[in-house]
């Protein structure tokens, strides 16, 4: 029967792309903000 | 040739004391002053005098920074975190400096130094792991090499404000993701089996994703990622061709689903333009994978209902457009004689002897479940349907069930209904079925050809393979191709198949069941 | 009627590699930068607990309707991530103010004393990550060079 291609954690309904936080082929789960590395302005660099 | 004398050690010297200028934010104050000071400490030591030497330090400080996973590979394995964190301290500043040294090599406006040195250290690199893999066989890891490819991929995507003209960063940019594309097709997983979990998560990085598919203009980045994904379909194919998959393959298979799946969603006209390539790589037997790919159809069109009643499929104003085939699918019809004989009998139907020694061209061996040439089946049908519908067309006619009879084409088709064994038929049907899509002129004519070989049919074994083949891919979850609906819809409804007639329909209780509910929700 | 193929010695070989690179898989974060804080660490919750995102929950307006002090964590504890980014917008459409210098969110308190080309001086409010807390500070120059 295959899988059931729903509950492989893709929204698949979503009306935007997915793959800006596909969280890759062995992850049920998109990427979160916090795991999405982002061009921030260097003064954010506060660490 | 050995490395000269005192290389190494001023090659781990060099790296040494980058990583640390890296790692004490030194380099954020003023990169571009503390990065011209560490050139000018390379110069000293001479690694920059020759194309050589810059190559010898490459790869010395490449497998530096691998050897660094080696010896921390039981951290790595018991606690991840810390022990990843040593490996990619020295690997993060590494690929700083790489990425550093391709953005400032040769002068600005220069794209082609870039991308040189940039293609020279990434085929280093894969030397590194190509010959890792040999000497290390099972004890391979993969982890250092999956985080210089990404991390170096990442740091070039980056916005550079150092190259002014965006026609550059484009270019920089697009000549990027090629030299990364050639660079994971020669570490494809045939070629780095150890490699392979990695590989699938570089090729389906949403980054990656979308530099390849969404970024780069005139998608000219979709035939080098299709080539990537046939190289995944050709490796699993041995393996997905057991019912049974291992675990490890399960997992790869699995990640393969969930990567088609965003293409599916995101980019459904690559997929519809690469189709045919991927169903020649995809063992038969992977329904649901193939389906994925049949699924898919253009953003802009919107599919009707098949379960409308009465649905007049060759109303529909898509069904007269040809389908877009990006696989030069024609180079697969071999040999040269063959297709030949194949173009002069469909002109004049003659030599007759051409259909009987088809079978003879398409078989290959006599070994159980691998007897005939998949490829060339798929290119005969598709090249065949395809000379039927212009030679239609050109009479100013649409395919139905009358004008797509009594032509050299239809022999041809007819010919394979019946003169193949049961494994030919069913590889037939496949290539015939595979057409199924989403409403366009291949899928209208293909489903007629079904059709018409069902009604058509002089033994109820094709009927039934004929069945077969549909039901197969109806059966296994979604998502199902729009076209294989309406086919299977017509032949259950439209009495003239005498579809319900036959005795395979009710040869068991679970499949008629099955017929039934699918009947009920066309009704 | 293909029935199972029997594997190859090649593929047999190809599968021994595969097996083993199956038990030392990468995971997500192999393709993330060194996080100081929060790294990723999957934790097995209890089953009640929510185990996907929240929707729409990579969006300003979500972030909007978080606290301050909650979005001065992710701001100061999830640095050169998407969180940050949203964390920054949605301060900025609370008319916080990012003050490169001393690296702090600053917000008028009232109306300033003074304002000219290059400062605005009076009375802030800011946040000061050190002692993580707001404080009020009166008589406060910030200098617009200062302000990102």
């Amino acid at each position: 029967m295959g899988q059931d291609l729903t509950t492989l954690g893709l929204n698949l309904n979503s009306p935007e792309n997915l793959y800006p936080a596909f969280g890759g082929p062995f992850s049920d789960q998109p990427c979160r903000p916090q795991d999405i590395d982002f061009h921030v302005p260097p003064e954010y660099m506060v660490n | 040739m050995e490395d000269p004398p005192g290389l190494i050690s001023k090659t781990e010297y060099l790296l040494k004391d980058w990583v640390n200028i890296y790692h004490n934010q030194v380099l954020n104050r003023d990169p571009m002053k503390v990065f011209g000071m560490f050139v000018g400490k390379m110069n000293i030591c001479g690694i920059l005098k020759t194309d050589d030497l810059i190559t010898r330090f490459f790869r010395q400080a490449t497998q530096l920074c691998i050897d660094v996973v080696y010896t921390n590979i039981n951290e790595v394995n018991t606690m991840p975190t810390m022990g990843k964190s040593k490996c990619f301290q020295w690997i993060d500043a590494f690929v700083r400096l790489i990425a550093l040294l391709v953005k400032h090599s040769g002068d600005n406006g220069n794209a082609t130094t870039k991308i040189n040195l940039l293609n020279k250290v990434l085929g280093i690199v894969v030397g590194v792991l190509q010959q890792d893999q040999e000497v290390r066989g099972v004890a391979f890891q993969q982890l250092g090499y999956h985080r210089l490819f990404i991390m170096l991929f990442l740091e070039l995507s980056n916005p550079e404000p150092v190259l002014e003209n965006i026609s550059l960063h484009e270019g920089l940019s697009q000549q990027t993701v090629t030299a990364f594309c050639h660079t994971y097709h020669l570490i494809r997983p045939c070629m780095a089996p150890g490699f392979c979990y990695s590989w699938l998560e570089l090729i389906s990085h949403r980054v990656f994703i979308g530099r390849v598919l969404a970024m780069i203009p005139q998608q000219k980045g979709w035939t080098m990622y299709s080539q990537l994904l046939m190289d995944l379909f050709k490796y699993l194919a041995p393996f997905l061709r057991n019912a049974e998959l291992a675990k490890p393959v399960t997992l790869l298979y699995k990640g393969t689903l969930r990567v088609l799946l965003v293409l599916l969603h995101d980019f459904p006209e690559f997929l519809c333009d690469h189709h045919f390539g991927f169903c020649d790589a995809i063992p038969p037997n992977c329904i649901q994978m193939r389906n994925i790919i049949l699924s898919a159809f253009p953003r802009n069109m919107r599919l009707p209902d098949p379960f409308t009643p009465n649905l007049k499929v060759d109303m529909l104003s898509e069904i007269s457009t040809a389908p877009r085939i990006f696989t030069n699918y024609v180079s697969n019809i071999q040999p040269a004689t063959f297709k030949k004989d194949l173009d002069s009998y469909l002109k004049a139907r003659a030599p007759v002897t051409f259909l009987s020694e088809l079978r003879g061209h398409l078989q290959v061996s006599n070994e159980p479940g691998s007897r005939y040439n998949i490829p060339l089946m798929n290119a005969l049908v598709l090249y065949v349907g395809n000379q039927a519908i212009t030679l239609i067309r050109s009479k100013n006619l649409v395919p139905n069930m009358t004008t797509i009879v009594h032509s050299a084409h239809m022999d041809i088709f007819q010919n394979l209904a019946v003169d193949l064994d049961n494994e030919g038929r069913y590889l037939f049907l496949n290539a015939v079925a595979n057409q199924l899509r989403y409403p366009n002129s291949h899928t209208h004519y293909f489903s007629c050809v079904l059709l018409y070989l069902f009604v058509e049919a002089n033994s109820e074994a094709i009927q039934e393979q004929i069945t077969r083949v549909l039901l197969e891919r109806l059966i296994v979850n979604r998502p199902h191709p729009w076209g294989l609906l309406i086919t299977f819809i017509e032949l259950i409804k439209n009495p003239v198949y005498k579809f319900w007639d036959h005795d395979f329909v009710h040869c068991a209780p679970e499949i008629e069941k099955l017929f039934e509910s699918v009947a009920r929700s066309c009704m | 009627p293909l029935g199972p193929s029997p594997l190859q010695k090649e593929h047999q070989l190809q599968f021994q590699m595969m097996e083993a690179a199956f038990y030392h898989l990468p995971t997500p974060s192999d393709c993330e930068r060194l996080r100081t804080y929060q790294q990723r660490q999957p934790v097995q919750t209890p089953q009640h607990y929510p185990q996907n995102q929240l929707p729409h929950s990579d969006t300003v307006e979500f972030f909007q309707r978080l606290s301050p002090e909650t979005l001065f964590f992710v701001f100061y504890y999830m640095e050169g991530t998407k969180a940050q980014y949203l964390a920054a917008k949605a301060l900025k459409k609370q008319s916080w103010r990012f003050h490169t210098k001393y690296m702090m969110w600053f917000q008028r308190h009232e109306e300033p004393k003074i304002i000219n080309e290059e400062y605005e001086q009076g009375t802030y409010i800011y946040f000061d990550y050190e002692k993580w807390g707001q404080r009020k500070k009166e008589g406060f120059t910030f200098e617009y060079k200062y302000l990102e």
